[in-house]
């Protein structure tokens, strides 16, 4: 699960 | 972008444009937490630093930069150009004792052991407490105007509509963000007791005053 590097939320 | 997600950042996004405009308007900050702004401001300056390292849409880049030119805006309101108004002697929380034990949790636990993901996890950990100052400050005086507690009401509800948005991302696209989720949980029940107060109180045209 690498999407938790980069955030997409604010 | 989900349901919950949209209407959360719609929310936190009121929430600062009430606060804005109550203290322009009025031209005071009665009643507001300086120190509860300052922390806002220290908490978007540390996430949004991926403004500079990576483009996610234009959505989200320019919330972010109304996120952060707002949270300056309401600081220099209140420690500059209204400073008079500033109602210090009731915002007496101490603020070292959010700001310490969240920066060294930062560095304890991340998703890794980088600047500018600790210093994300860092505003993740501080944002859930950071209201703290202006609620102690409403115990503390016993009261909040109307338009504050609109103000409180928009921005405790963002964070629990995010609660919303991880759940359905969980459900949907398998992504979850426990350091968020986590966070999210611990500021939501914060709000809890005002939530209360606010549905009995000030939505049936009642001051928020709390019995002394």
């Amino acid at each position: 699960q690498d999407q938790q590097f980069y955030h997409d939320e604010l | 972008m989900n349901i919950f997600r949209f209407l959360g950042d719609i929310s936190h996004l009121s929430a600062i444009i009430i606060l804005l405009l109550k203290i322009w308007k009025s031209r005071s900050c009665a009643g507001i937490s300086g120190k509860s702004q300052l922390l806002f401001a220290i908490v978007f300056t540390t996430r949004y630093l991926d403004l500079f390292t990576n483009f996610i849409s234009f959505y989200n880049t320019s919330m972010k930069v109304v996120y952060v030119a707002s949270s300056y805006a309401t600081v220099w309101m209140i420690y500059s150009k209204f400073k008079a108004t500033y109602d210090g002697n009731h915002d007496t929380f101490r603020v070292e004792f959010l700001i310490v034990p969240t920066a060294i949790l930062s560095f304890l636990v991340n998703h890794d052991f980088t600047p500018l993901e600790i210093l994300w996890t860092f505003s993740i950990y501080l944002e859930s407490v950071a209201i703290l100052p202006q609620l102690f400050m409403v115990s503390k005086t016993g009261e909040a105007e109307t338009i504050t507690s609109h103000y409180l009401f928009a921005l405790g509800i963002y964070r629990t509509l995010y609660l919303f948005n991880w759940i359905w991302r969980y459900q949907f696209e398998e992504f979850f963000d426990l350091i968020a989720i986590v966070a999210g949980l611990v500021q939501t029940v914060l709000y809890c007791d005002f939530f209360y107060l606010y549905i009995t109180k000030v939505l049936k045209g009642k001051k928020l005053s709390l019995p002394a």
